[in-house]
């Protein structure tokens, strides 16, 4: 699965998740990354999130859904609400994986709970990064 | 003018530390950091967050390398069907596509969903008809065949199990 968030200079935010699934997947199975608010969520007054990993779990807990209330309600923030959401929650229901999010300040975080997890980020104040393991 | 900042990640199908080796390692590195340059370019020039996810999203489907477009892995039948989504911060649009195949880049097609039906997701047969209608470019299944997934696929048939993106199969799972 690979996916994408941004914030750009006006301060909007969003969110891009794609996939192929699992291999040998069968009956028309069907995981987060398309499921708005499962693996895919964005909105400006909280984040923009995209998740990877086994679906069913993030379905379950309407995984980036779950981090924008938890900023929305609990006013925490980014790192914090993905902390609780992927390291806590997602656990408890045996779900690998995680996500990479943006707040419309441009702060990212990226999130993991399990080893081999692709990714990077760059931003306007020459921060970037690309890694591949924990 | 504020900071501006992207974000991206990529699945790789299942390649652990312990089996990873210097040259996959620095391709993947390397593909990551392109698709990153396509989003931040974007953003850059002014752009929309909303074009820098879908120019990033584009360069990771376009490689076979990630779990996603060209480098889907296979199902059961042989096929590869993939899925999307794309969501708007701005004003909560959002689109997405499930069960589609032979779609070069499912995240156009989720974010044509988005902008062009009044519905968030399609599904299957009738979002490739969608895609049709909007000239979102298709290409044949040679496009999407890799040796490396096929091989994948025998090995979870064989198995019997469905295989994640970051996780091997599980080695002790025995049959009968």
């Amino acid at each position: 699965t690979v996916g994408a968030v941004a914030c750009d200079a006006q301060g909007n935010i969003a969110a891009a998740t794609s996939t192929g699934g699992m291999t040998n997947k069968k009956w028309g199975r069907v995981g987060d990354s398309p499921i708005i608010g499962a693996g895919t969520y964005a909105n400006n007054q909280t984040c923009a999130i995209s998740c990877t990993g086994h679906g069913e779990p993030f379905i379950r807990s309407v995984t980036a859904y779950d981090v924008s209330c938890l900023m929305e309600y609990k006013n925490l923030s980014l790192q914090d609400a993905m902390h609780i959401v992927v390291h806590d929650k997602l656990l408890k229901l045996h779900g690998e994986g995680g996500m990479i999010g943006v707040d419309a300040k441009g702060n990212a975080a990226m999130m993991f709970n399990s080893e081999g997890m692709y990714r990077a980020m760059k931003n306007s104040e020459d921060a970037m990064e690309i890694s591949i393991y924990k | 003018m504020s900071k501006f900042t992207i974000a991206i990640h990529g699945g790789a199908g299942t390649i652990l530390k312990s089996e990873i080796t210097a040259k996959q390692e620095a391709d993947y590195k390397n593909a990551l950091e392109v698709a990153l340059t396509c989003g931040y370019q974007v953003l850059e020039k002014g752009g929309s967050a909303l074009d820098a996810v879908r120019a990033a999203v584009v360069s990771l489907e376009d490689i076979d390398l990630f779990n996603a477009g060209k480098g889907s892995v296979f199902a059961s039948d042989g096929s590869q069907e993939m899925d999307a989504a794309i969501m708007d911060g701005k004003n909560l649009d959002a689109g997405a596509v499930s069960a589609v195949k032979n779609i070069r880049n499912p995240i156009e097609l989720a974010f044509a969903v988005m902008t062009l039906s009044d519905h968030v997701m399609l599904n299957g047969r009738g979002a490739e008809d969608f895609a049709r209608l909007h000239n979102i470019k298709s290409e044949p299944d040679d496009y999407f065949f890799s040796a490396l997934r096929f091989a994948q696929l025998k090995q979870a048939q064989q198995k019997g199990e469905m295989m994640l993106d970051h996780r091997s199969l599980n080695p002790n799972k025995k049959f009968g």
